[in-house]
């Protein structure tokens, strides 16, 4: 039903081909199939294969990857994954690329439409970033990679902190928390949308210690009065202390955002994980009503 | 629910539960019955008279029924082990599902409900995320590393590659807190504690039963907070679905509830 | 969702002495860790 065509990419884990879906002797769709190595995990089959089995399974919206079918090949477990060839880190990068506010908007709303399904599933995605935000040929935006995803454990659970790529490591995070929330994931994303409205990194540690530093730096350390408890964290005693940027800073870094874009990212980037706003918050936030209307995904760069 | 993996792929009605199974015994039924012909023709010179008979008696493939009863004694010692490991309650009814899924697509006759006993507890680890390394789980277990790694992939394909479980757990706790808000102060919350308690243990052993593939969760949920305490369920469900006018010339949605969970209480019994 | 089946009583007064003992640790409040989003989870699979 399918045929390897091209070898795309190579992890640890798992080989990515470009391939087609065949239907007799007629091609049907460009494909990608991830081949995991079954015998490279000594404890059986990686992790992070089951779980992106698990949930893309379970998870079928326009703004997240489909997983279109799944085969085994001698011994080798293959995934076969919609074709998406390009990725939001792609377009940051490029400057020959040039986008708008309304193209942000719609990048934007499509990335938060993909993390409110999985958050409404109960699914927390754990590795949100540029790279992993791909771009279909119709312009929809998809989220991909659930290799670090879960399900929202069981009160009595501990997680583990060490998720998320560093640049877009929630607070809490980056202090070690074992029982943090959906939180985690709008984090990321507030650090994406500013990204795409400074086209640079926008929280860019060197290493876990320097992302503390870094983030506090741009953002203002928090205090008790702001995320109660959050001294209880055993790093937090050893943080420098700043203050929080005032709101003309902030129009002064992302000088083309409006005062609903600066509010939008502001909430996604509150400290405290209670305070910080939730999908649909985001989501019916003023500024995807406000002019200029995001782009159709068609029209995207 | 509806668009689970759960509800799409593993939801049946009896009849076609009990089709699949027949299909399933009837065609390896028929594989080893060729086989057994065959070696007897192989080995007719080398085997006695008698024992061609003995092989001819006793030699015979198990039916569905059998099967059946054969994959709950192995799902019921997978809860056993699971709760001796101490693992936690979701992490064993993985286990316990995946191993019934895994033998609706494959017969006790093929791979012998021995081999995947561990793997399914393994593997129901894995995907739960209550991560064990190999080398721990084979030394608790006091199994080779091997035996326990070696039809993972071959589970894997058995469960058609899908991991998800809704189990009834959540949405017991789900009732436990709508209860409290429906029927408020008129329900002792230590009691409804005691019926809490008395209702999961009870959702461990429908796990052994086919009610998985014919209900949905809270279904389940309901039936056996129905032989728990009638009448709180029944009075719970009759303020949560009160007749209305346009109802009462046809059948409610509390009738309907009621009807579903005493024929998911019937199969539970 | 617009017919959900249920309210969620976001007053905290549901009887859940588990889940109120750790609404009361450092380390779940530091964390994020809210009440209301296991209610809200668990009220979701009763009626799904």
């Amino acid at each position: 039903l399918y045929s390897k065509e091209k070898k795309v990419g190579e992890g640890t884990f798992a080989i990515v081909y470009l391939g087609r879906q065949l239907e007799g002797t007629t091609v049907k769709r460009n494909v990608a199939i991830k081949e995991i190595k079954t015998s490279e995990f000594k404890d059986g089959l990686d992790m992070s294969a089951i779980r992106e089995v698990k949930y893309l399974q379970e998870l079928k919206h326009v703004n997240v990857i489909e997983l279109v079918d799944i085969y085994n090949e001698k011994g080798n477990l293959n995934l076969v994954l919609e074709f998406l060839p390009a990725d939001l880190e792609m377009i940051i990068k490029d400057s020959s690329i040039l986008f708008t506010q309304a193209d942000i908007k719609s990048w934007l709303l499509m990335a938060l439409r993909g993390v409110h399904h999985c958050h409404r599933n109960f699914i927390l995605h754990r590795d949100l970033k540029p790279n992993n935000l791909l771009l279909a040929p119709d312009g929809q935006l998809k989220l991909a990679d659930f290799g670090l995803a879960r399900s929202i454990p069981s009160p009595q659970e501990q997680l583990t902190s060490n998720v998320v790529t560093r640049w877009y490591r929630a607070p809490e995070l980056l202090f070690g928390a074992k029982h943090y929330t959906w939180a985690v994931d709008i984090w990321s994303i507030g650090v994406i949308f500013a990204e795409l409205m400074l086209r640079i990194p926008y929280l860019p540690g060197k290493d876990d210690i320097d992302q503390i530093d870094v983030t506090f730096r741009a953002l203002g350390t928090p205090t008790e009065k702001l995320w109660p408890e959050v001294s209880s964290f055993p790093t937090y005693n050893k943080i420098k202390m700043y203050p929080a940027p005032s709101r003309d800073e902030l129009r002064k870094r992302f000088i083309a955002a409006t005062e609903n874009a600066l509010n939008l990212m502001s909430g996604m980037l509150l400290m405290n994980p209670h305070a910080r706003w939730d999908s649909v918050k985001c989501l019916q936030s003023d500024y995807f009503t406000e002019l200029p209307e995001p782009t159709e995904p068609s029209q995207l760069p | 629910f509806r668009s689970s993996s759960q509800y799409r792929i593993w939801s049946f009605t009896k009849e076609q539960l009990k089709e699949k199974r027949e299909q399933l015994s009837s065609k390896v039924s028929a594989l080893v019955r060729e086989k057994i012909e065959r070696f007897l023709a192989e080995n007719n010179s080398q085997l006695s008279n008698e024992e061609i008979n003995e092989i001819r008696n006793k030699a015979i493939p198990v039916n569905a029924a059998e099967e059946l009863q054969l994959i709950t004694l192995y799902a019921q010692k997978i809860q056993l082990f699971g709760n001796k490991l101490r693992l936690p309650t979701e992490v064993v009814a993985t286990a316990v599902c995946f191993f019934k899924k895994f033998y609706l697509e494959t017969s006790v006759m093929e791979i012998h409900p021995k081999e995947m006993f561990f793997t399914c507890l393994f593997f129901a680890c894995k995907s739960e995320n209550y991560f064990i390394g190999i080398d721990s789980f084979a030394s608790k277990v006091k199994k080779p590393k091997d035996s326990i790694l070696k039809h993972e992939f071959r589970l894997l394909e058995g469960l058609k590659f899908t991991l998800m479980n809704h189990h009834p757990y959540k949405a017991l706790h789900g009732f436990f807190l709508d209860i409290q808000m429906v029927l408020m102060k008129k329900v002792d919350l230590n009691y409804l504690g005691k019926v809490y308690e008395n209702c999961k243990n009870m959702l461990n052993a429908s796990l052994l039963t086919e009610t998985m593939y014919h209900y949905t969760p809270p279904q389940i949920t309901l039936a056996v907070l129905l032989t728990e305490d009638e009448a709180l369920c029944l009075k719970y469900l009759e303020v949560k679905f009160p007749k209305t006018a346009e109802s009462s010339n046809s059948v409610g949605l509390y009738e309907k509830v009621v009807k579903i969970i005493r024929e998911c209480q019937k199969d539970l019994s | 969702d617009l017919h959900k089946r249920y309210a969620l009583h976001e007053d905290k007064t549901y009887y859940d002495p588990f889940i109120k003992q750790l609404q009361t640790r450092k380390d779940y409040i530091a964390s994020g860790f809210e009440a209301t989003l296991v209610y809200d989870r668990m009220l979701t699979e009763a009626f799904t």
